[in-house]
This record gives C-alpha cells, sequence and structure tokens, in this order.
C-alpha cells in the first residue's frame, strides 16, 4: 500500500511564453490579476 | 465562496508550475497529466464537455464513457489569473500508480477562459492540502486515501530534481511513504501549525548568516504547486536588493549571471536547523535565444492568515530537500534531497 508516482519536470506556462516571445504581452493583457501582480492572495478560514 | 458560507478563497498561479505525473480517472481508466499541488485541495480535469480553447489542447474526461462516474449535479469555480475556471463536480474512481480510490469527488471543468492554460502541459491539478482549502465539498484524494486504508501510513513526499531531462527520476511523488534512498542525514520534523496548508512555523530568514527577516518568528507553507520561494513584498523586495536583482517591466527580477558566484548565501531557519540555499539554488537560468538569462528565485506574494503574512516555500525549497508531509501527526519533514 505504497505507490511510487514518477514526476516529470517541463518548462512552466512562463517560461514557454517567454520563449515565445509572448510573455510581455501576456502579463499585459492579464491585467489587473495576479500575474501581473505577481502574488496570489489567500483568505484562510477564520481571516476577519 | 459564498455558496460555501466561507469567506476564503484560493487563487491559483499555474505560471510557473514544473512538475507534474500521471493519473486515471474513471472505468475504463481515463489518463490526466496534473500537478501535485500540496498547496490546495481538490482535484479537477479538462471535461469533455468543455469548448474552451484551451481544453481542446488537453485530455478531457468523458463521463459518458466511464462505468464508474457519478453525477453530482453541483458546480464549483476555482478563480486563477485571469479568469475563474468553471466545472461541475462528479464521482468516480481515481487512480494514482497502483492505488485505487473509490468514488473520489472530482471536479471537471467546462469553462477555462483565458491564454493561461493554453501553453499547459499538464491537464489538472490534484491538490494535497488539508480538507478546510477544497472547493469542491467531499474529501480530497489523500483523505480518501487514508479513510479507506489505501496507504498503509497516512504520509507522502516528495522528491523533485533539478537535473535535467536526460537523467532520471526528474521527481518522485511517493504516497504512503517514505523513500529512504532520496535523502541523506536526519529528517529535522516540524509540526503543522494550521491545517489548511502545510503551514509550519519559520523563526527566521538570513541572508549571509545576518538575520534579516522574521526575526521574531513567522509562518510558512510547504507549497509543491509553488515554483518559487515567496513571501510578504516588503521584505521580498529587501531581499531581491540584497542579492542584486533588479526589476523588469513585467515584475519578474533580473540577475547577472556573471555575478553568481559572489552573491549572499539565503538561509531559512526551520525547527532550530539551517536551510542554507546558495545562488546556484536560489538563481533560475533560462536560455532565451542563444544566452542565459537569470531570474531571482524569490517572488512577493502577500498571503494573509490569522498567523501572520506567509512565506511559501516552493520548488526551489524543495528541490534541494526531500519533504515528508505526515497527516498522521501533522507534521512536516525535511531532509537534505
Amino acid at each position: 500500500a505504497m505507490d511510487r508516482v514518477p514526476l516529470r519536470r517541463v518548462p512552466s506556462i512562463r517560461s514557454q511564453l517567454r520563449a515565445q516571445g509572448l510573455l510581455e504581452d501576456f502579463m499585459k493583457d492579464h491585467s489587473p490579476d495576479m500575474f501581473n501582480r505577481r502574488y496570489a492572495q489567500c483568505y484562510p478560514p477564520g481571516t476577519p | 465562496s459564498l455558496r460555501l458560507g466561507r469567506s476564503s478563497e484560493k487563487i491559483y498561479n499555474f505560471m510557473d508550475a514544473q512538475y507534474f505525473g500521471e493519473i486515471s480517472v474513471g472505468n475504463p481508466p481515463q489518463n490526466f497529466s496534473v500537478i501535485f499541488d500540496t498547496g490546495s485541495a481538490d482535484l479537477w480535469v479538462p471535461s469533455s464537455y468543455c469548448v474552451s480553447h484551451a481544453c481542446a489542447l488537453h485530455r478531457r474526461f468523458k463521463a459518458f464513457e466511464s462505468h464508474s462516474f457519478h453525477h453530482d449535479g453541483r458546480t464549483f469555480g476555482i478563480h486563477y489569473g485571469s479568469g475563474h475556471l468553471l466545472g461541475v463536480m462528479g464521482r468516480d474512481t481515481v487512480k494514482i500508480g497502483q492505488l485505487v480510490t473509490l468514488n473520489q469527488e472530482f471536479g471537471e471543468s467546462v469553462y477555462e477562459p483565458g491564454s493561461t492554460f493554453v501553453t499547459a502541459k499538464f491537464d489538472g491539478v490534484l491538490g494535497l492540502a488539508y480538507q478546510s482549502l477544497a472547493e469542491i465539498l467531499g474529501n480530497p484524494v489523500f483523505d480518501n486515501m487514508i479513510a479507506h486504508k489505501i496507504v498503509d501510513e497516512p504520509v507522502f513526499s516528495f522528491y523533485l530534481s533539478r537535473r535535467t531531462k536526460t537523467s532520471t527520476p526528474e521527481g518522485e511523488l511517493l504516497l504512503g511513504g517514505i523513500d529512504e534512498a532520496l535523502y541523506t542525514g536526519p529528517i529535522n520534523w516540524l509540526p503543522v501549525s494550521a491545517k489548511g496548508y502545510w503551514q509550519i512555523k519559520m523563526e527566521s530568514v538570513a541572508v549571509q548568516g545576518v538575520s534579516s527577516f522574521c526575526p521574531r518568528g513567522c509562518q510558512a507553507i510547504v507549497d509543491t504547486g509553488t515554483s518559487l520561494i515567496g513571501g510578504p513584498t516588503n521584505e521580498i523586495l529587501i531581499l531581491q536588493q540584497l542579492i542584486g536583482a533588479t526589476p523588469t517591466n513585467i515584475g519578474e527580477f533580473l540577475i547577472d549571471c556573471g555575478r553568481l558566484s559572489s552573491l549572499p548565501h539565503v538561509t531559512f531557519i526551520l525547527g532550530g536547523k539551517e536551510y542554507t540555499l546558495t545562488s546556484e539554488h536560489y538563481v533560475r537560468k533560462e536560455m532565451f535565444g542563444n544566452r542565459d538569462l537569470c531570474f531571482s528565485g524569490f517572488q512577493a506574494i502577500d498571503i494573509v492568515s490569522p498567523e501572520g503574512p506567509l512565506w511559501i516555500l516552493g520548488d526551489v525549497f524543495l528541490t534541494e530537500y526531500y519533504s515528508i508531509f505526515d497527516r498522521g501527526h501533522d507534521r512536516v519533514g525535511l531532509a537534505r534531497a
């Protein structure tokens, strides 16, 4: 009752967009959102 | 979130995720690649009914082909950068390696707006955090594995390698135990301080041996779904200055690749033990054209928790340290990978 799951490492979405020259436009197009602000926010249960 | 009567909301960042593995859903099994994310608690994959461009480029779950599928009828929504992923909930058999979970609640996304997922190499996400973070009603996958005694021990562990594709393994998730071949030295056990994320207390962060951040202690989460090391904006900006990183117009921080050997060490103090990263560890190199670009492995992320602002120990940290997530004792173990 134990199992190994092999994990693969691939270029991130950011890396692929950068390689395609699309990252800057992507960031601008998705404003205002977490990508432009470079963070995610979470308000866990119990947070006023 | 209002439907669930909660004020909480997780916003996912899939932009930097790099490690994923295979699972199957349904009977006969339908395969999907998913991020195994300790920073969330839901399982979702694209639905065959999804008509978004992103779905067209990924494997989609065909509920009508599964003999074991149970329709739920409720909807769920997961917020991410530019939009709101929408889906419907269902139950079906989920297989991870040889471990089979029957009647697992999961989400089928029917709407994936924007272009975020278009280039994603993964189809969905399998969350491994505590149930309190779940958007989808029902037990998260690992909770069900524990409840139905599918795993011997209520423990899973991650090995993430920085090595290139020519070497194997690039990473491993071990469900139900610890792989002693993948780490050296003793395991340092850290109690979970809040059961949502895999959240632990961090004593301080030092730059070149000098305690610079959270000198009275702070909170950190161990998050395999995040690529970089995150921290409160004010502190990360100072840290970027200390390592000589320069901001770009899209909010990334560049470092001169020629200066790596002269950059300071950054040390995280956890459970009285020092976890030191050199510049080789915390700088990410990417080829752009025919030259290397060096990026800071730190990012500003303001996450509020009742215990205070959170730091996030993502892949940049976890590639150096084998991580063990122990639900039986609600603790995280770290050892040199």
